[in-house]
């Protein structure tokens, strides 16, 4: 599903080039549940937003569902993230303007689905995520968890083949982080990949492999049986 | 040095009024180090804005090392907090046209330091984050765990008497986890007050004392021998 060879990312500064990732080679296959572990700015959302097709590469091939994705249109781009994939952002980007139940909902506003039928699957994934009563609740009317459980169901609304979470437990309680690790995995026994970039070993023990990365390279994976 | 007595909170939206602290009472004396813990949503970062002095309440009293603070002017407000309180926002709040360097030295800037001394603290303060080499990068070029060790660092460099940090390691791993932690607990040895909003229980037992919030009340304490 996702196919990733030599990977070499730089951002540039001035004149400066600040190199990020620096030759990644990672192969996640369809219906895995993998987790991303590393230290604090070593290349997690830099490689997960290339996987999202939301940033470029300037060496190595990603391949998604066997297509290159390399020196797409912005239309192209924009096609292969609303087909296959679902993203959970790390600072959350929500709509300021529009409560979580439209947050949420968006997805599938952009597929053209009915208002009442996409309120409905929105409600419905509040409820998973325990935000049934803060459905009208605008982005700066909730907490910090709050908004990153709205950010989680809207990567999960529209049944993408991929999520790619980036530390979606960051702002949750032990016990909220169970409830969307839950919602996880369920979704991950129905066949879709998922992918999760976190720093906390009890989530990472929930997932079957663990790519260990480090100084924008990858150093070692770790597998947890029966997870 | 903190003395809240059966604050109640609410937040009014549109015509209805939804109360979120429902009577909170809560003595921190000073050179506390002190860990508040609960659900999301149940309070937290409203408690730690009413300290701030960022936020109103309805009901009850705030006292700051004696002085009641309620129906503040906002030139009032102001003094207090630049006075006495360091403050580690949720969301960083870091000014996006600034630099790391420039964003950690904001406070000695207000209080009128000389260039060359603000940027010197600034510089050593980065170094004890870890950061040294990010001094030049904007906000938006920074990972997320590095914004949020900016704003660890804008919160100390005046040597506050209070510092309140609103879940401070959420975007952090282990080790950079350990290295923010010895760094609040030398402040606290210095003689400041600590207060950490923590979801984390491996952070919450290097304090001596934490609060457990529920529903908008303390539930109840747990103190942390040897912390
Ligand atoms: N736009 C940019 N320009 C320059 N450098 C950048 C930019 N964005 C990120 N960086 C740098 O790239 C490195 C990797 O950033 P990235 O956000 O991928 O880290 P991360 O592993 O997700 O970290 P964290 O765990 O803190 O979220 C960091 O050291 C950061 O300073
Ligand atoms: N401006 C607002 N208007 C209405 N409700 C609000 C507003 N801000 C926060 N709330 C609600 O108040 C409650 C407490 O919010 P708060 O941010 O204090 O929670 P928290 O304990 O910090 O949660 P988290 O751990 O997720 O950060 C939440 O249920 C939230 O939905
Ligand atoms: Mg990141
Ligand atoms: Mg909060």
């Amino acid at each position: 599903m996702i196919h990733i060879q030599q990977i070499r990312k730089s951002y540039r500064m001035g004149a400066l080039s600040l190199e990020v990732l620096k030759g990644i080679d990672l192969t996640i296959n369809e219906g895995e549940l993998v987790s991303i572990m590393g230290p604090s700015g070593s290349g997690k959302s830099t490689l997960l937003n290339i996987l999202g097709i939301l940033d470029q590469y300037q060496e190595g091939e990603y391949h998604l569902a066997g297509t290159l994705m390399k020196n797409l249109s912005e239309r192209k781009a924009a096609y292969y993230r609303n087909h296959y994939l679902g993203f959970v952002f790390q600072s959350f980007h929500l709509l300021e303007f529009k409560n979580a139940l439209e947050n949420v909902a968006l997805p599938l506003y952009y597929q053209k689905v009915s208002r009442r039928r996409r309120n409905r699957q929105a409600m419905e994934l509040l409820e998973r995520v325990g935000l049934a009563d803060r459905a009208q609740h605008m982005p700066n009317e909730l907490s910090g968890g709050q908004k990153q459980r709205v950010a989680i169901a809207r990567a999960l609304i529209s049944d993408p083949k991929v999520i790619l979470a980036d530390e979606p437990t960051g702002a949750l309680d032990s016990q909220t982080s169970d409830q969307v690790m839950d919602l996880f995995r369920e979704v991950n026994a129905s066949g879709k990949t998922v992918v999760i970039v976190t720093h906390e070993a009890e989530i990472a023990a929930k997932t079957a492999r663990t790519i260990h990365l480090r100084d924008g390279v990858v150093q070692n994976e770790t597998h947890q049986v029966g997870a």
